[in-house]
């Protein structure tokens, strides 16, 4: 009978990660993740911005077929009344579940975050969402802001807590459900860090002093950039902390202290999100389901740390565009854990040394609209067929292909020496 | 063909940096940027994009980028009025 499936997307995520090779960052849970799956070096977003990411991963279909290009309209009614991910498997006898922000809310997502067509029950979005962007930040005069760079205590928090702690929680008790009525899950989870306001625990601070905190490697506009393709970082400029520093437009440039201050907060962010993905992988083993669930960890689109002199999504470049991509398939990335094993034990970034390599990994140029017909294939679900050259008529294909058979590390791809794997099961 | 590509795109409303360059309404969208990476190169064409009928039109190339992944991984140097790229025009269509 097909496996569970847990799709763990993030907000803003570009490959900081230890799994990726990030020599700074603290992400042992996620490491610990890829440790056991298939990671997608090149993997790609269709659009640098958040809905019409999602919208296209979550269909199947690109931003020119769903019409999507900015905030404003809902696919069913503008584009066409295409099938979604979650929906397919639903239709496949899954219970389907959102927890944070897997549509983008609002228009796009018909207000509704496409519910009841995708999702067995309403999706579940975390109370303190609505304080994200609320004067919350304590400035050095002791005042409230709305700054960009925000850690916080916690405790002083509205409710005492943040949106993607509330997911956590969330998504723990639908396991535990899940778990006791022994039904077949497709559980979304969406995380809104490192998606800004920077606002995060500020004792994650601790794990990136200033003085490691380097610029850019290229904080400069290059010269021949056509004008038309650089972003202008608008939503970045709208944030109380850089708004007080009265930077030109459109080229800035931030003073070099502020973007270090940015970059260590990005930082901070990723390994917040880690506890959190820690926290939920964590609980997967404690319900005894780590050996029947595929894992999917991605993100929406990437984020500029002052590459180009830019900042934020918005562009064409990659490291607005570039994500990370990862499949955990009991049984094909990994051999099942003996009979209650744990097989992601949660670890502390603070106290957590050492790194993990990914079990395997693909250097392939992959895009985020392949991955609803690659996870129909890795659940056994008949892959939906590939759209004609015009589909808006179309209720159920896709645009992207199935990466599963990127799965197989091929001879270019191995290092030398190591033996070419022509048989999936035998090589994990 | 064999080879694997990422098509990604990107809107914007003129050809300058102006408040909304970041995120157009569909209204006020006059270029579409499309990107087409693969394990080589990036190569983007920005070309005019009418919001009304949905259409690109790649005769009519505002701008123009060609990076080369193995000597300028970051995107740095944009060859692509040194380079000639007829042919990923026609790749990328």
């Amino acid at each position: 009978d097909g496996m569970n499936v847990l799709f763990i997307v993030v907000d803003d995520l570009r490959p900081i990660l230890g799994c990726y090779g990030d020599k700074l960052v603290k992400s042992p849970n996620i490491d610990q993740l890829a440790a056991q799956s298939m990671v997608f070096s090149n993997a790609y977003a269709q659009q640098a911005v958040c809905a019409p990411s999602r919208v296209s991963f979550l269909t199947g279909r690109r931003p020119d077929t769903t019409r999507l290009y900015d905030f404003y309209s809902y696919w069913r009614v503008h584009a066409g009344n295409y099938s979604t991910m979650p929906q397919y498997f639903k239709e496949n006898g899954y219970v389907t579940l959102s927890v944070g922000k897997v549509f983008h809310p609002g228009v796009s997502s018909n207000y509704s975050d496409d519910y009841p067509y995708s999702w067995s029950i309403p999706p579940f979005h975390p109370s303190a969402e609505k304080f994200e962007n609320d004067k919350t930040c304590r400035g050095k005069d002791g005042k409230l802001y709305a700054n960009l760079v925000c850690p916080v205590n916690v405790t002083e928090m509205p409710g005492g807590t943040l949106p993607d702690i509330q997911s956590t929680e969330e998504a723990i008790r639908l396991l535990n459900i899940m778990k006791t009525n022994r039904q077949k899950f497709f559980l979304a989870v969406g995380y809104h860090k490192p998606h800004i306001p920077l606002r995060y625990p500020q004792e994650f601070l601790k794990l990136y002093p200033l003085e490691n905190i380097t610029l850019a490697p290229d904080p400069w506009v290059p010269k021949k950039l056509p004008s038309v393709a650089y972003n202008p970082w608008m939503d970045v400029r709208q944030r109380d902390d850089v708004k007080a520093l009265n930077v030109s437009f459109p080229y800035g440039p931030l003073p070099d202290d502020f973007q270090r201050q940015i970059r260590q907060s990005y930082y901070a962010a990723v390994s917040y999100l880690d506890v959190q993905v820690g926290r939920l992988l964590n609980a997967l083993d404690n319900v005894g389901l780590s050996n029947n669930t595929i894992v999917v960890f991605t993100a929406d689109h990437g984020w500029s740390l002052g590459e180009h002199g830019e900042w934020a999504k918005y562009s064409n470049f990659d490291v607005a565009t570039r994500v990370p991509l990862m499949f955990y398939v009991p049984g094909m990335t990994t051999f099942p854990a003996s009979q209650g094993a744990r097989v992601f034990p949660y670890l502390d970034p603070f106290s957590h040394i050492g790194g993990s390599a990914p079990q395997g990994q693909s250097e392939k140029v992959v895009e985020l609209v392949s991955v609803f017909p690659t996870l129909a294939e890795l659940a056994g679900l008949q892959v939906p067929p590939a759209c004609p050259e015009t589909s808006f008529g179309v209720v159920l294909c896709t645009e992207g292909t199935s990466i599963v058979h990127y799965f197989n590390v091929s001879e270019e791809e191995t290092e030398e020496g190591k033996e070419a794997c022509d048989d999936t099961d035998r090589c994990f | 063909n064999e080879e694997a590509v990422a098509f990604s795109q990107y809107p914007r409303p003129a050809d300058t940096p102006q408040w909304n360059s970041d995120k157009p309404k569909l209204k006020d969208i006059r270029i579409m940027g499309y990107s087409m990476r693969t394990a080589d190169y990036r190569y983007t064409v920005w070309v005019q994009f009418d919001p009304n009928s949905f259409r690109a039109d790649f005769k009519d190339v505002h701008a123009g980028e060609l990076y080369m992944v193995e000597t300028d991984p970051n995107q740095d140097y944009n060859i692509y009025k040194n380079a000639s790229h007829g042919w990923l025009l026609k790749k990328i269509l």
